[in-house]
């Protein structure tokens, strides 16, 4: 059994939440500041990274998806340059 | 592949390396940049030049976490290794290596080549691929290929922005007649392994061929090593991870991109009398440490750890490798097993049993 389910989770949200602003939140395009920013959801930026990545695309924070994130790479976004 | 254009304006480039890692020597780590640039300029028209003052195109520094300007901070060990900026004035072009990283020259810690070759990818208008055998896929990873970083996606994406090297033979469109691997009559001029691969080379072209049987891979010669002449007539790997290619009465060392300096050679250098012009094909036995070079019916044997041909020789090849009669094209080891080649056939050889077990098509690697 999992030491502290809750504790791991929280870490795993985090990690999930780091990740996906870091590198599949699309920066606004500054010629449209002022229009209303299509805030893209948390499973939305997640199914994104699936899929870049050839995982299953379920847009929640699987084992696999986990792992990947966990993994050592480059600091450039993978979208939205 | 993806792009940031427009890419850089102007083919000669700048780069100035600010600071080093404690990690590595000086030398190294400015070793580990040049190769990586050279990754680039292999197949582009750029050209990188070094200077030690001032402002360069594509500033090159250590730092961690929040670092002087840069709006984007590292993470501590492991996480982000390092970031780039694409083609611009300013940050743009820049590349930051994250300081808390281990930064080594092999396969331990992390390769400064192999993230700079990436890192300098972003700073030329490339951004990631999704192709997990792309030098700009994400994620880090080392392996055998690691010599040979760019994958043909990464030689169309940057060829997409700056187009092929001027002095690129094969510049001309294909060949309509340019082979396909799985085409019924397609023989090789020369095959070598590299580590896992196996590369079968034709004409100005040459197929990789992995060990996980997945698609091999078609490319040009002069991706790889621009200077290399097509039609290559025999290659062999050797023991000290160097491949031998020869052409004629001339051959080639290459090491990674690197062709040796001082190459091509005459192959009398060899030990091969004048008389010899060419060879047909070249294997090394990885058990024994000697390599067989095939010359029509015979062959000669070179011992690869006292670098000189072994007395006795040439002796007939049909007598040493029973059911080998035909003239050799090409040959290559493989789990210690020999593979010969002659046009459209292949035979596989044991060389400790001395005998032919298996005839097969030539291209049967090639998952037809």
């Amino acid at each position: 059994l999992p030491s502290h389910p809750e504790k791991e989770n929280k870490e795993d949200a985090k990690l999930v939440q780091d990740y996906l602003n870091k590198f599949y939140a699309v920066e606004p395009d500054p010629n449209l500041l002022g229009w209303k920013i299509n805030v893209q959801s948390t499973a939305e930026k997640l199914q994104k990274m699936q899929q870049f990545f050839g995982l299953k695309v379920t847009g929640k924070p699987d084992n696999e998806t986990l792992e990947m994130m966990k993994k050592p790479r480059c600091g450039v976004p993978d979208v939205g340059l | 592949y993806g792009v940031t254009l427009p890419g850089w304006k102007k083919p000669k480039l700048t780069y100035r390396i600010v600071n080093h890692t404690p990690d590595m020597s000086k030398k190294d780590v400015d070793k580990a940049i040049q190769k990586a640039f050279k990754v680039w300029s292999a197949v582009t028209p750029l050209i990188f030049t070094r200077i030690h003052k001032g402002i360069a195109d594509i500033m090159i520094a250590f730092g961690t976490k929040a670092h002087g300007h840069c709006p984007r901070y590292f993470d501590g060990p492991l996480g982000v290794l390092a970031h780039a900026f694409p083609p611009g004035s300013g940050l743009g072009g820049d590349v930051h290596f994250d300081e808390d990283e281990d930064w080594t020259t092999g396969l331990a810690g992390f390769n400064l080549f192999l993230v700079a070759a990436h890192e300098i990818g972003h700073a030329l208008g490339l951004s990631h691929s999704n192709d997990q055998r792309a030098l700009m896929f994400p994620n880090y990873s080392y392996s055998s290929l690691s010599e040979f970083p760019l994958s043909p996606d990464d030689i169309r994406g940057i060829q997409s922005i700056y187009g092929s090297p001027p002095n690129d033979p094969d510049k001309r469109p294909a060949t309509p007649n340019s082979p396909e691997a799985c085409g019924s009559q397609v023989s090789f001029d020369a095959i070598t392994t590299l580590r896992q691969e196996v590369i079968f080379l034709k004409h100005r072209h040459l197929w990789r061929v992995y060990p996980d049987n997945s698609e091999a891979e078609r490319e040009l010669i002069s991706a790889f090593w621009p200077t290399l002449p097509p039609a290559i007539e025999a290659a062999y790997e050797n023991m000290k991870d160097q491949i031998l290619f020869f052409k004629g009465n001339k051959f080639w060392v290459v090491s990674g991109y690197q062709v040796l300096l001082g190459y091509p050679k005459n192959i009398n250098t060899l030990g091969f009398p004048k008389g010899v012009k060419k060879i047909d094909a070249a294997v090394c036995n990885k058990h024994t440490g000697k390599t067989d070079f095939f010359i029509g019916d015979k062959y000669w044997r070179f011992d690869e750890n006292s670098q000189s041909m072994e007395e006795g020789y040439p002796r007939l090849t049909v007598n040493d490798f029973p059911g080998i009669s035909q003239r050799v094209d090409a040959v290559f080891q493989k789990k210690g097993l020999f593979y010969f080649f002659h046009k459209l056939k292949q035979w596989e050889f044991d060389p400790i049993a001395k005998k032919v077990t298996r005839e097969m098509k030539s291209n049967s690697w090639f998952n037809c």
